[in-house]
């Protein structure tokens, strides 16, 4: 048996928002730890990793560890149902091949069950080392999402420069190019507006921007981000859970002919 | 703009 319920349907929302536009199919595992999930887009350039510890979750029981293949753009839709203040709770038997996800309002005066098949989807899952990364830049997650979409507007690719000075993201397109320069920045009010960057050693990496683009649609899930860099090695977009875990998007990237 | 490397470029199959 299965059981996860969850105070804030909404958070659930806003996780498979931020990863149906990459991923279409994947496998949600769960075992006594928590729920986690890892997936590639279909062009093997990025990958999705998403962790929600059971201690996050008001109610987790999971008797033994299953992988449940889900469509995540049905997910998305299935959860368009729930109101943003509703309990959610997803059942699944043992040896069924259904989840079900239940809705209760707030007031508990509307409960609502939806059952979706599972899929049976065959997926590799990648080791991912632990890494030192040259460069941890965290800043405003609002602010990094202006960057890629302003950049966008220029070029298809970016390329993203960690020096003592501060992190610059660049780009060239026909109609010319642009640089955003943003400087560390801790002397703000609050914390989740600071920018904080650690470097070991500079570093400068050439990324697709839509790739990019694509994690942004994490931001409502943080007001932070966190950017980890090193020349051999894909960058990490990092995004907290609060309190449950994180969403870890890899992407590989541009290297010269 | 250079070329495009994957993911399993870096990161092995478990």
């Amino acid at each position: 048996m299965l059981e996860l319920r969850l105070l804030q349907g909404g958070l659930l929302k806003k996780v498979l928002e931020a990863m149906r536009e990459l991923v279409t199919d994947a496998n949600f595992d769960c075992s006594r730890s928590g729920c986690s999930l890892q997936a590639m887009d279909s062009s093997h350039v990025a990958l999705v990793a998403l962790l929600l510890r059971s201690d996050g979750f008001d109610h987790f029981r999971c008797d033994r560890n299953r992988s449940m293949g889900m469509n995540l753009n049905h997910v998305a839709k299935l959860l368009r149902c729930a109101g943003n203040d509703d309990i959610v709770t997803l059942k699944a038997d043992d040896d069924g091949d259904t989840v079900t996800f239940m809705f209760e309002s707030p007031k508990q005066d509307k409960i609502a069950d939806f059952e979706m098949k599972l899929m049976d989807i065959q997926s590799e899952h990648l080791g991912i080392p632990e890494a030192e990364y040259q460069a941890i830049v965290k800043m405003p997650s609002q602010e990094f999402a202006r960057i890629c979409r302003d950049l966008s507007t220029i070029g298809d690719t970016v390329v993203i420069s960690v020096t003592k000075e501060g992190v610059k993201f660049s780009t060239k397109g026909d109609i010319g190019s642009a640089n955003i320069v943003c400087r560390q920045n801790t002397t703000v009010d609050k914390p989740e507006e600071s920018t904080v960057i650690e470097m070991k050693d500079p570093v400068s990496l050439t990324f697709a921007l839509r790739y990019l683009i694509s994690f942004t649609k994490a931001t409502p899930l943080s007001n932070t981000v966190t950017v980890s860099m090193s020349s051999d090695l894909p960058m990490v977009v990092e995004y907290k859970i609060a309190d449950m875990g994180y969403i870890r998007y890899y992407l590989a990237p541009k290297i010269d002919e | 703009g250079g070329k495009q490397s994957t993911i399993t470029n870096f990161f092995r199959r478990v």
